[in-house]
């Protein structure tokens, strides 16, 4: 089991800090339309390094940031971290755990961190690229979007096998 | 790079036809190469459901067609496991007997993939061995249930 | 009730006739997946006088008639005919009951008929025109179509409501 | 034209916020016509989920909005009720609540509109007045099975 921890504050429906604590097997994530769970799926693909506020469902990045509620106030600040269990040394990196933190500001200002060191978007990209999860991801499906490894052009379906290869 | 390319090519080929035969309980599936160099071709790929003829991708069925592009899926994640795998609601087309059918198999290939799977289907449910609900009581805010941790019965050896 | 009954022949995995009779109320079509239920909504979509074959699923408007199958030959023609109810004078045409029928041959020539009458598509789209079942149409949601009425850009929604005006 | 036109609008995007109300049981939605004249200008759209800020409708759930676009259709249907309907699983995305308002306001709506509605959803089975079986029971050919006349208990009255 890789994923060990997601932690999401102020990115977009989370007004409050959740903690979701993984397991080994088959993890499946429940709720009502609108509550959260593909919030979750996008905060994921941010802190692995998604830069195009399209593909999190925004125009702008600032999107992201939980713009507030009936009761609530927007805030300044959205943070995900994902902890990454890398005893199989499945990451270029010496350690065996490695917690990887993406942080954007209402001023546009961005952060990122691998293991509260901070580091560049380069850093966090370099680290995922070639495993499946970089840029153009198959392991990542968004909603909805299942169709488009069928119906992407045939020169565009080879970087799927470029990925993996 | 235009080895490399061929390896990764053939053998996800040969899983693809494989996990799309297990997935529909038969028909076939496969990718070709388009014209041009390895550096620059294309991919194209002919999907054929039990008992019917070959025919364009794009006649399919909205069912037929995720059951499709899942086959390919299962079959990259065969020939190279990534380190976790985010799924949401890909099953949503399928009818029961395929969503018990795709459920199956996902939970046998979560011994080597991590899955995270967010989905509306019973099927799917069933075969989890961590249950995580989402809500919004307070309106606006998303909040986590607490976490059942489903003992589910040994049934993934016999699956 | 307006639509009294569809009659299909040779149009996509319709390799055998059938007659669909409508009843008042709501009509639910259930069954597998690939069984042949969105086959039904494009054969009236066809008859209705769509001419593109992408909005059919196909490449080409061959592609419509029956391919065959593992026990099967191909056909050489594909038939619609939709029965509508007139009494209401809904269509500017004074017969009680209406059948609009439409073939397509393998050599490419084309048929419409109302009341076994040969006509022209002209003759049908102008039956359909600003009912809501024309052009554009609003009362025909394809399956995965149903996000277009929001997600096309601002100045396409107005022909939704120049259709209704 | 331009004052047909604006009729139109009016009336649609009056019953458009109704109609969202009663589906998501409460928030507001609304179009407004953008800069031009009335020959010319786009439609931009507002949907507002109960308890939620007004947003951008690209941020909305995927069952939000299948719900927003299902209550714009409701809404131009009672405006000008076409001759029949053709609905092809637009309530795929929905959660088994949501299916229900849906299935619900379909079959009142049914009383002035014919609906045929194809669907893998029980809430909205439930609510049909005829259900027809469609099977490919020898491969690759489509055949309907016998009708079902469900006798619907009167509860359409009730709805
Ligand atoms: N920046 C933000 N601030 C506050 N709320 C936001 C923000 N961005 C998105 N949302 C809210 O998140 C909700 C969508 O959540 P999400 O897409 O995760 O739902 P879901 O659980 O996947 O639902 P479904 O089952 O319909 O797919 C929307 O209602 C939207 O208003
Ligand atoms: N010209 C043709 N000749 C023969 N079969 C055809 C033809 N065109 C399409 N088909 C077949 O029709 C099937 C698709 O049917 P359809 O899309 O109606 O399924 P469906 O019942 O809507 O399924 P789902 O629940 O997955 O949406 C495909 O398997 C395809 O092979
Ligand atoms: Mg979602
Ligand atoms: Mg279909």
């Amino acid at each position: 089991m890789c994923l060990k921890r997601v932690d999401i504050q102020g990115f977009k429906s989370f007004g409050d800090r959740i903690k979701l604590e993984l397991h080994s097997g088959l993890s499946v994530v429940v709720g009502p339309n609108g509550s959260g769970k593909s919030n979750i799926s996008d905060a994921i693909s941010w802190c692995l390094g998604e830069q195009r506020a399209s593909s999190l469902r925004g125009s702008r990045m600032e999107d992201v940031i939980f713009a507030g509620s009936d009761k609530r106030k927007a805030v300044g600040m959205a943070e995900v971290t994902l902890t990454l269990d890398n005893t199989a040394k499945l990451f270029s990196l010496p350690y065996g755990e490695i917690a990887v933190t993406r942080r954007l500001y209402r001023s546009g200002e961005s952060e990122y961190l691998i293991n509260k060191v901070p580091c560049r978007l380069k850093d966090i990209q370099a680290l995922f690229m070639d495993t499946g999860l970089g840029r153009g991801a198959y392991s990542l499906i968004g909603q909805g979007k299942v169709d488009e490894i069928l119906s992407s052009r045939p020169e565009e379906r080879r970087h799927i096998i470029e990925e993996a290869a | 790079m235009s080895s490399q390319f061929t390896t990764a090519f053939q053998e996800i080929n040969g899983n693809f036809s494989v996990v799309f035969q297990q997935l529909f309980g038969g028909g076939g599936a496969t990718m070709s190469l388009t014209e041009g160099d390895t550096l620059t071709c294309g991919i194209d790929i002919t999907a054929r459901p039990p008992g019917k003829k070959n025919q364009n991708l794009s006649l399919l069925s909205g069912g037929e067609r995720a059951l499709t592009a899942i086959a390919l899926l299962f079959a990259i994640l065969r020939y190279k496991p990534s380190p976790f795998c985010v799924l949401d609601e890909i099953e949503a087309s399928l009818d029961e007997a395929n969503v018990n059918r795709f459920a199956n198999y996902l939970s046998r290939t979560s011994e080597e993939v991590q899955f995270i799977v967010i989905s509306h289907r019973k099927g799917t449910m069933e075969q989890a061995d961590t249950l995580y609900g989402v809500t919004m009581d307070e309106a606006g805010v998303t909040r986590l249930l607490s976490m059942s941790l489903e003992e589910k019965p040994d049934r993934k050896r016999l699956a």
